[in-house]
């Protein structure tokens, strides 16, 4: 409880700081590989193409993969790898923020490591937590990782293209999301081809 | 390191009691969603066709949706659920395996819950370990998460019918696992539709 707590107030001085700069952030929880970084390059795009810069803190265990993809959208990208943790603290996100110059950003974007477990307990100080899900992982996700689900401003089911060749209706996550967490806006999107991203990043951008 | 001795002694006391029994045991380890449900239903149908016993212990967060579905298969199961821990441990399957009768099986089966990080460094008393991803989650990654296949007896790619549709290339995964876990035997399966799984199946079971 006490590691729980220090992170709490590190990341309410992470929180405090960015607000300081007028920086909208956003957090992106979820999945391994349930789409984050690709929705994450369309977010770039999309506000670059509204005249907006990002800044963007990616968490991954080892390697800069989703760092050099990102990057090449031409956003201010800074790389941490978490070695054998399993997410990232808001103690981590206070010095890689320190690497970001806030005043030349709009948007502070973190990609969180792959995990729907122990990110729900570790807040990282943004103005917004998304937990992302992807269809092929199966039906069940939802009721299977409630607390993460309860904790999130908004959820996006990814990868709706794909639902047919898992045998996933998606209906069942739909009531399951209902049941677990009524109050927090989910989004049924297809990154790779961009089904209701627009919707999705509209909303979290509050455009 | 306090917890990580301990975890490693429970899982030698697990160990040798399994052997005593005369027990094949095998973990499956591995991304939520990745396919190791559907898997172990194939592996305990397999074992009936051959005359032989499975008992399996599914660990989730919350729920009992993979115990349901086992234990439709004529296997003895038990179910652990885990809350707020993102891995089981030596000590919640020793406590599990009490309460499965270990001259009635054959083999034991451990369904890990989803997480391709902590299970690394809390092995379970098992004789193998199998590690389990599938194509959609990208083809990063064994080089985003090297370790766990590193310690792995073997590693599943899973959903190879899916490749095409998230412009997944199977050489890259192959490269990767050759530069970082040479020496651990891969299979690339199709769990729904049966491809690979016999010779991956035959493989785990020294048969
Ligand atoms: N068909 C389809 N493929 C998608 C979609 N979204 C992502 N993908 C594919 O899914 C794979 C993983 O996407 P990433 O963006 O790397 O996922 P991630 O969540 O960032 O992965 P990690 O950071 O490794 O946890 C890639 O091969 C993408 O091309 C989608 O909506 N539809
Ligand atoms: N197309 C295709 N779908 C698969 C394959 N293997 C599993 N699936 C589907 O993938 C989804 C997840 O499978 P599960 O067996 O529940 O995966 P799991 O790893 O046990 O999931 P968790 O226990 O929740 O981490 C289900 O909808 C399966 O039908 C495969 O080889 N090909
Ligand atoms: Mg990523
Ligand atoms: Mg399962
Ligand atoms: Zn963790
Ligand atoms: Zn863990």
């Amino acid at each position: 409880a006490d590691v729980l707590d220090a992170n709490r107030r590190i990341a309410d001085d992470v929180g405090e700081h960015l607000d300081s700069h007028g920086i909208l952030s956003v957090e992106f929880m979820g999945s391994t590989g349930s789409g984050k970084t690709l929705i994450i390059e369309k977010l770039v795009d999309h506000l670059a193409k509204n005249g907006k810069r990002a800044g963007v803190i990616v968490g991954d265990v080892a390697g800069d993969d989703d760092y050099r993809r990102i990057k090449a959208h031409g956003a201010e990208v800074v790389n941490v790898n978490t070695g054998k943790e399993c997410h990232l603290d808001a103690h981590l996100v206070e010095h890689a923020s320190e690497k970001i110059d806030l005043d030349a950003i709009d948007c502070l974007i973190v990609e969180n490591v792959g995990n729907l477990i122990c990110p729900a307990d570790f807040p990282l100080g943004t103005k917004k937590r998304v937990v992302v899900i992807s269809v092929t992982e199966g039906d069940d996700m939802v009721r299977k990782h409630p607390v993460i689900f309860q904790i999130a401003d908004a959820i996006v089911v990814n990868k709706i293209d794909l639902a047919p060749y898992v045998d996933v209706d998606l209906k069942v996550i739909q009531t399951d999301l209902k049941r677990i967490a009524p109050h927090v806006p989910a989004f049924m999107t297809d990154a790779k081809h961009g089904e209701n991203l627009e919707t999705f990043m509209d909303a979290i951008l509050d455009e």
